[in-house]
């Protein structure tokens, strides 16, 4: 089975 | 601010092909063009959009303003569109309201809307569409859409390989299977059939096809397609506009648990 990651984490807050 | 469009089709296109990603949307208006980002529902897909002032006939905009808006609105207003009109955008200065002015010249008409804007509370979240990556695509953003349409068909995940014998687009399904290889060419004649592949490392990556079949609205803005992609960090799929500016998608991919 796959994961899906959301996509937050990987940016950071302006 | 005081945007005017010379042919209103090209804000319907924008908001056309991101509308079924996300449900509103803040507009940044500044001197430097429209910006705005938002994260689908499911917190999975990032879209990012820059419409720069070369993208209107004239931009004007004295101080930066913030413009919420439900896209399913906006995109019922946009149904007005047409090539041979232009479209005005006017916020005030103290913003509750949007008005759109459609002017067709040839035929002395003239469509006024107005539209109440909504307060979201949004992060703005960094994005670079000039981040590092370990492999940069360029190819036709027709053959992209063919393929995905094709191939998310048959399984919820598709998958994008580059290798030194080019990038693979597979799917592997419950009940059938299906891969499409392309190589890098150059086309003089039609360069929008045109592929570079440049790689520093060769990928592997699962997408939710769910989500790439949301991405390919887009294409309608460009034919060409820029695709960025590194290990373990979400992708780029990018269609840039001929007068500048563009939208990106950016999607995490998934990972075997």
């Amino acid at each position: 089975a796959q994961n899906q990651p959301v996509i937050s984490p990987f940016f950071k807050k302006k | 601010l005081e945007a005017k469009f010379d042919d209103s089709t090209i804000f319907k296109k924008i908001i056309d092909s991101f509308k079924d990603s996300v449900s509103q949307i803040n507009f940044m208006c500044s001197e430097s063009g429209i910006e705005a980002q938002a994260i689908d529902d499911s917190r999975v897909l990032l879209v990012s959009l820059s419409i720069p002032p070369s993208c209107f006939e004239t931009y004007r905009c004295d101080r930066p303003t913030t413009v919420g808006v439900y896209l399913s609105s906006l995109s019922k207003l946009l149904k007005s569109a047409s090539s041979s009109a232009t479209l005005t955008l006017y916020v005030e200065d103290q913003p509750d309201e949007l008005l759109l002015l459609f002017e067709e010249s040839k035929a002395s008409k003239s469509m006024e809307y107005k539209m109440k804007l909504v307060d979201i509370t949004a992060d703005m979240l960094e994005v670079d569409s000039d981040m590092k990556s370990d492999v940069s695509v360029e190819m036709s953003g027709v053959e992209f859409t063919k393929i995905v349409r094709d191939l998310t068909q048959l399984s919820d995940s598709f998958t994008v390989s580059v290798g030194k014998d080019g990038i693979v687009f597979s799917v592997d399904g419950e009940t059938a299977s299906g891969k499409v290889l392309l190589q890098p060419k150059e086309d003089l004649a039609n360069p929008e059939n045109n592929l570079s592949i440049s790689m520093t490392k060769t990928i592997d990556l699962s997408f939710a096809s769910k989500y790439l079949l949301d991405i390919i609205k887009a294409s309608t803005l460009s034919n060409m397609i820029s695709l960025k992609f590194s290990e373990e960090t979400p992708a780029l799929f990018e269609f840039k506009m001929e007068k500048g500016g563009g939208i990106g998608f950016y999607l995490a991919p998934k990972y075997d648990e």
